[in-house]
């Protein structure tokens, strides 16, 4: 019955723009289209939905109470680095898996993908739960714990194994993360909410468009997911089945943990729920060209396939409607 | 006029900023780069922007010496440093400078 | 009196934006501005504005009655390609011009501007005369028969001249022009609209830019004309008569055919309209390569110069005036 | 006393989304952030912002009365080539500076800065003080005579020292900065605004949009500053010196002699400070191409350097807010 | 390292899928493709965007093959399917391949 | 198929017009040009356009002429019109040009 009730509630959520640009574009990939959208627009779309999340949060950390987004700040280090430590010990254990191939995909399955943060905030939006406009902050809080932890991983293993990993020097990762183009437009929006008055600009041109600019990128990340999948066979197949599954499990676990918040310092359903989709969500874009430069021999058809044209998929197309109705279960919202 | 050494390599995007580290730290005079396109043996780009929209994901660096130590230097510096793990060519070229600011 | 009615009415439509900024990309590329708008933001107002046609449309089919919509489905077909055919017998036989340029020109008028046809829709909603939102879908059913046909035509022409035409593969060429980024667009706007439920993104961001980007569109075709009018100048003078000429022609045919619709089917006057102005369209971003492809012995200069330098303002700043003027004396609107 | 509210009113100001953004640009370069807004997009918002401004300024100057537009379109002309004369006999003449690339600068500075135009306009609605929509048309009047006197002045100067200055044709260095997009855009916003009826197209699209697209062009302008900042270190110390300074003696001397056009014609407060504004700024874009074909022995580190990165977060971080005080104790406003 | 063949095809961009399968066809490893404007003797292009925003409508092509008889194939067959109808122009430079993956 | 002459010349992106105009004057067939960047002795770029986003703001034009006299005149030219004041590279190259429409 309550399967009945999520059953129903994802075949309505697979009708919102949010998943139905998504699929759309992974349909008219696979059909052949040689529609594109071009890479100047991607990029600003990027900016623009990471402006307006950095921008909301900002202006609403200026009124939040620091303690409480204290706990969720540490549980998404947590739930970051357990993921790495977790793919870690499966994936990357698995027979006809290289293990730097497994860490490296943990790490991208630990990091965060603006994409489906930005899916998530609109589908929340939609079903009208509310959620702590900073609990967007977390992003960085998750994303770059986990490629670093995966990076050191991966140093540490080929060390091991034949003295061939650098010492790894965690500041100029960490440094080269935040430098990154969407984290610096997560990081500069929430600055200038913070410290100056932005909202007639956001209500006019950066809250608007949002909705709009993301089933575009929606319909790019479709059309993406498509194109990688050649990557993904053209290594084993372990890979496709960490992808489909994994991001369920983590969301899972960061909705347990994300509970806990609520009962310890008030943070809201919503919030849960966010924790638990950017913790099932995985780097798509941003995350790879790190992992590649920090863990140079991992094959990226391996990561790139797994997270690109399955993780995010699954991420957004059944881990949102997931958390979303097990909230309205468990909080009875 | 003088004859010179046109080096020429085709690598991954991302590599960039290092190969030109590379290069200006192996004493050459300066360098041009142009985005390219390609099929080689290895396939897979991750340049930080969807593949989709990312038609010329190589990089194409033109390096032009007065004597091809210079450049053979370069050449085995990147080709050992990022070849293992990343696509790449490199090739030299003869050719004639007529008029350059510094060489 | 009823011409000077529709001169007062034509001198008030070059006023609308739609026209005005077409007019005004036509002066300032001859006064040698450099102004261009890039070629990415190009790309990206076709898809906006394709996928809004094609999401309002689909919404419009799901609540539509399937008879209504395959009267006129068959004449956008028939009238694509009567029109090659008119082109094949009147222009491609005129003294001084090579019959595949004939062939391929009247292939280009045959098929449908998605710049007119959008330009068109604005035009009707300005003056408030309403249409089926899925009229736009009749865009491939005249797009595409019209090209094939005149590749069929030109390769039995050039057979019959010295066995040099191939044999015309039909569904590589139906298939290559629904893969186009245009069509695609269109396409799959229609799939959203007719199995999601859009409806808060197209509100929220398809439609209220629609106007304002097709504005930007118009000034593009503008510059876009004047800069192919040299191609013109070194073609027969056929083809600007031809090009001034000949959308009209074809648009009043599709006119009386919608005519019929409407009286048989109750086809509303705003879709007759609709109907008439595709007919009077040519294709001239789209249709090129495709003739460039399957007719490459035509002379390019030809077909672009009279599609996309006269063609398509006539058809734009003549043609959408008169059938709107024409509509309101033949239905009294 | 005046001087306190003034610099509340300054610290107010530094918090408006417009001057917000110019910061955080020149913030997150600072930090070595690798966010970029791609060319095309930087393209595209310039000619939004200019058409919007145009437009309005177009439909405005069919209802004005074109006795009161001649003085201040007067006073705008001479402002700018007062600016070049000044820089000659100043900056130019001063030790260790040479002096093309003394005139250059001048010459910079005396032309106009559509973001400072178009940051000033935004700054001037949020605070509710009335401008004449035309006033912004007072650009080309400023920015043409100033580029054309400073390539007149060096070429006089080089004749006179080396006999190496050729004859400068005026009207090719004019055609040519007309034909630019930005003026161009502004230019044909003012034909559509004055000859057509575009206003439901810029209620709709272009003045919606404008204050958006705004605070995105004063970011790249923040990164563009100091990413340029390299250039002025190479050059002697007065170029800063000059760039920090005289963007505010430029604006106030503008300021007086608008306040005259205020008694003799009645221009309104808000079009003295726009004025003030638009003498105050530096082009930083568009002028450089053309000093660096008039000018071609001017080092173009000096000139781009100072206006770029000091110029114009001069003139937009401290002379707007300083003549729009200036402006309420002046006029009481 | 070794001494080898570039051959570079300069044509219309609508030609990249084509003339790629016929690189291909002949067993070439591999090629690099840049962006490309130009003027030559025919100068109409039509590449599916208006012409006045698309400056560069040509491409360049680069084959680096060891030994120039599969350059010279794939140049005749290129030539001879397309040049009568569309722009193009072919060339051989001989140059030394450093490092590559495959050859 | 002859053997020909590639003139090869990087420049600023502001010349284009200018440079043009001398290889059209000189009497070549044609050009190709191909947008660049890179890193020379200066280093400061007008282009009309934000720096930050500019990343190819150079040109990098090749011109092919059967023989070399032309090639020079317009190295020459173009050298001796803008070198000293603006950033460039000229260069020549041996090619053997297989299929052409006009040289
Ligand atoms: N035979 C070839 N001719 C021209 N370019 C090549 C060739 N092989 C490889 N490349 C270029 O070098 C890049 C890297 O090749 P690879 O290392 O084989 O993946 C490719 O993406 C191509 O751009
Ligand atoms: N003499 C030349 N030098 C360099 N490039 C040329 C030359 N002639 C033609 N091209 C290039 O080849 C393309 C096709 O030339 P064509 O077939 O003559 O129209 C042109 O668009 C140019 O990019
Ligand atoms: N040694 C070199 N190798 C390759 N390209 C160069 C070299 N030196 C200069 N260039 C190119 O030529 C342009 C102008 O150089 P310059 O005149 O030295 O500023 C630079 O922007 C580079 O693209």
């Amino acid at each position: 019955d309550v399967l009945l009730d999520f059953g129903a509630r994802f075949l309505h959520q697979l009708q919102s723009p949010t998943l139905a640009f998504l699929l759309g574009g992974i349909l008219i990939a696979a059909l052949g289209s040689r529609l594109t959208i071009p890479d100047s627009i991607y990029k600003f779309i990027v900016f623009m939905l990471l402006m307006k999340v950095g921008l909301k949060g900002g202006m609403a950390i200026s009124e939040a109470d620091l303690a409480a987004m204290l706990l969720p700040a540490l549980i998404a280090v947590f739930v970051g680095c357990l993921i790495v430590v977790i793919g870690r010990y499966t994936l990357a254990m698995l027979p006809g898996i290289r293990t730097e191939d497994g860490i490296a995909t943990a790490g991208l399955f630990g990091a965060v993908s603006g994409s489906t943060l930005a899916a998530g905030m609109v589908v929340l939006e939609n079903d009208g739960i509310a959620y702590e406009p900073w609990a967007a902050a977390l992003y960085p809080f998750m994303d770059i714990p986990a490629l670093v932890l995966a990076i050191v991983l991966a140093s540490v293993y080929l060390k091991k194994k034949d003295g061939s990993g650098e010492k790894v020097q965690i500041w100029p990762i960490v440094k080269e993360s935040l430098q990154g183009s969407a984290l610096s437009a997560l990081l500069l929006g929430i600055a200038l909410g913070l410290f100056t008055n932005p909202g007639k600009v956001v209500d006019t041109f950066y809250e608007p468009l949002f909705r709009g600019l993301l089933s575009v990128l929606m319909l790019i990340m479709g059309i993406e997911a498509y194109a990688r999948l050649n990557e993904l066979r053209r290594v084993a197949h372990w890979f496709a089945v960490y992808a489909a599954l994994m991001p369920l499990v983590h969301g899972l676990i960061a909705f347990g943990l994300g509970y806990i918040a609520h009962v310890l310092v008030g943070f809201s359903p919503g919030g849960v729920v966010l924790l638990a989709i950017i913790a099932g969500s995985s780097s798509d874009i941003s995350g790879p060209p790190t992992l590649r430069a920090g863990i140079p021999t991992a094959n990226p058809s391996s990561y790139i396939g797994a997270s690109t044209s399955i993780g995010t998929p699954v991420a957004i197309a059944i881990g949102i409607p997931l958390y979303i109705g097990l909230a309205q279960v468990v909080f009875g919202s | 006029t003088q004859t010179a050494t046109k080096l020429v390599i085709v690598t991954e995007k991302v590599l960039l900023s290092k190969v030109t580290k590379i290069i200006q730290a192996a004493g050459a005079t300066g360098y041009t780069v142009m985005a390219a396109g390609g099929v080689g043996s290895r396939n897979t780009r991750s340049s930080g922007q969807p593949a989709v929209s990312d038609t010329f994901s190589n990089i194409k660096i033109e390096v032009i010496t007065a004597n091809d130590g210079v450049s053979r230097a370069i050449a085995k510096q990147v080709a050992d440093k990022y070849f293992d793990n990343f696509s790449g060519l490199i090739y030299l070229d003869d050719i004639e400078v007529l008029y350059a600011h510094s060489l």
